[in-house]
C-alpha cells in the first residue's frame, strides 16, 4: 500500500501571470512526483499540489526564490487518510 | 459486511467496492418494480460494471443519465451516488413523479472499478483505469481524456505515466467503452450527467475547443439556475460556463462526447470541498454534499423532462 508519511498539499493562487507561470514550471519537472489535484487554471484560482516529503524542500524553495505565496492545505496526507481509514472500520463496527 | 436493508445503510461513511455492490442488490431487491441492475461491461480486471435503471415501465423511455466516480480517489462522489439512489427511489412518487412518469433514469455509482479498488488495496489517490499494455512504464488511461471528443488534443497527454493520459487510442478503456456502447445502443438519452471531485464547478461542453456549442444560452441559463438552486441549501459557491472558459483545455472529455452524440443537456459537477480537504473530504461532508447536488439535480432533470427533444 502506497503511503503518503509526510506529503503534504500545497495551495497557490497565483495573481500574476509571473506567478502562474512559476506554479506551471513545476508541472514540467517529472522527477519531482507532484501529484495537481487542482491544475493551473488561471489567475484567482487556486492550484493544489501534493508534494512527496522528499520533493518539499525543493518545491518551496522554488516557490520563495520566485516569490510565490503559497499555503499548507494538508499538513500530512497520510494521517488523513488514516483518520479516513480509521472511520469507515469505526463505522463498520 | 453486509447491511440489513437500505434504510439502515450508512449514507454518512465511505464504503468498499463490495459494500457499494451489495447495496445496489438490497435497492434492487426492495424496489423491485422501480430499480434494476444491468451490467454494461467488464472492466481491464475483468470487473463487472453496474448501472442501476429506475424506471415505471414503457419501453427505451426518454432517459436522464448520471455517473459518478469515473476518477476513482473522487471519493464523496460515489458516497453521493449511492444517497441518489435511494433519494430516487424515495422521491418515485413526490418530488421525481413527474420525471419518472415519462422517463427512465441510469445511475452508475461506480464508474471506475478498478481503480476505486485499488484506492482502497493499495494507493488512496488513485485516479486512473488500471489498464496495462506492454511497453508501458505506467499503469492506467484518465477515463476523461479517452472519449472521441477531440481525442488526443491539447489538454491531455500523451504520456502514460500522466495524470491525465488519454491512452492509446479513443474508447481504449473498457469502462469508457461500456458507457460509449451503451449510450448508442439506447438511443434516447437525452441529458448526461458526469459527477467529478473537487472546486464547485457546474460545467457544460465543450472542453477540447474554443468554439462555443449551439446550446450555449440555454445550457448557460440550466447551469445557472441549477447551481443557484445548490447555494439555496448550504451557501456552497459554484462557478459555472464551459470547461474551456471556466477552467481550462480538456481534450477527451465525456460530455464533449455525449454532447456530440446529441445529448443537448451535456453536464460535469465538480463537487465540493469548501474547506481544505481535497480528495479527503471527512465523511461527515458527504450528505450535505450529497444533498445540495440533488438540488441542482432536480433542475437539470426537470428542465430536460420540460423540453424534451
Amino acid at each position: 500500500t502506497e503511503n503518503f508519511v509526510g506529503h503534504q498539499v500545497l495551495r497557490i493562487v497565483p495573481s500574476s501571470d509571473a506567478e502562474l507561470q512559476k506554479v506551471q514550471e513545476l508541472q514540467e519537472l517529472e522527477h519531482l512526483q507532484l501529484d495537481f489535484w487542482l491544475s493551473p487554471r488561471g489567475l484567482g484560482n487556486p492550484v493544489d499540489i501534493r508534494v512527496p516529503f522528499p520533493s518539499l524542500q525543493p518545491v518551496k524553495a522554488h516557490l520563495e526564490a520566485n516569490g510565490v505565496p503559497y499555503s499548507i492545505m494538508i499538513e500530512d496526507v497520510q494521517a488523513l487518510v488514516d483518520l479516513e481509514q480509521m472511520q469507515m472500520l469505526r463505522r463498520r463496527r | 459486511f453486509v447491511p440489513l436493508s437500505t434504510s439502515t445503510f450508512d449514507y454518512t461513511s465511505y464504503h468498499t467496492l463490495e459494500e457499494i455492490y451489495a447495496f445496489m442488490d438490497l435497492l434492487v431487491a426492495e424496489n423491485p418494480n422501480l430499480v434494476s441492475k444491468l451490467e454494461i461491461g467488464r472492466t481491464t480486471e475483468n470487473r463487472p460494471i453496474y448501472v442501476l435503471k429506475f424506471s415505471k415501465g414503457g419501453t427505451n423511455r426518454p432517459a436522464i443519465w448520471i455517473d459518478t466516480g469515473i476518477h476513482s480517489r473522487e471519493w464523496v462522489t460515489q458516497a453521493s451516488g449511492i444517497w441518489f439512489a435511494k433519494k430516487i427511489v424515495q422521491e418515485q412518487d413526490e418530488g421525481l413523479a413527474n420525471i419518472l412518469d415519462q422517463m427512465d433514469i441510469f445511475l452508475e455509482i461506480v464508474t471506475n472499478p478498478d481503480g476505486f479498488a485499488f484506492t482502497h488495496t493499495s494507493n488512496r489517490m488513485w485516479r486512473k483505469t488500471r489498464s496495462k499494455r506492454s511497453g508501458s512504464l505506467c499503469v492506467g488511461v484518465d477515463p476523461n481524456r479517452n472519449w472521441d471528443a477531440g481525442f488526443g488534443g491539447s489538454g491531455a497527454s500523451s504520456n502514460p505515466c500522466s495524470e491525465t493520459y488519454h491512452g492509446p487510442y479513443a474508447n481504449s478503456e473498457p469502462e469508457v467503452k461500456a458507457i460509449v456502447d451503451f449510450v448508442k445502443s439506447h438511443k434516447n438519452i437525452k441529458a448526461f450527467i458526469s459527477i467529478h471531485s473537487y472546486s464547485q464547478l457546474l460545467l457544460y461542453p465543450y472542453g477540447y475547443t474554443t468554439t462555443a456549442v449551439p446550446d450555449k444560452e440555454e445550457l448557460h441559463q440550466v447551469a445557472k439556475e441549477a447551481v443557484a438552486a445548490l447555494s439555496s441549501l448550504y451557501g456552497t459557491n459554484y462557478k459555472y460556463g464551459s470547461i474551456i472558459t471556466t477552467i481550462y483545455q480538456a481534450s477527451g472529455g465525456t460530455i464533449d462526447w455525449t454532447y456530440n452524440q446529441g445529448i443537448k443537456y451535456s453536464f460535469t459537477f465538480e463537487l465540493r470541498d469548501t474547506g481544505r480537504y481535497g480528495f479527503l473530504l471527512p465523511a461527515s461532508q458527504i450528505v450535505p454534499t450529497a444533498q445540495e447536488t440533488w438540488k441542482a439535480l432536480e433542475v437539470i432533470m426537470a428542465h430536460t423532462r420540460g423540453h424534451l427533444y
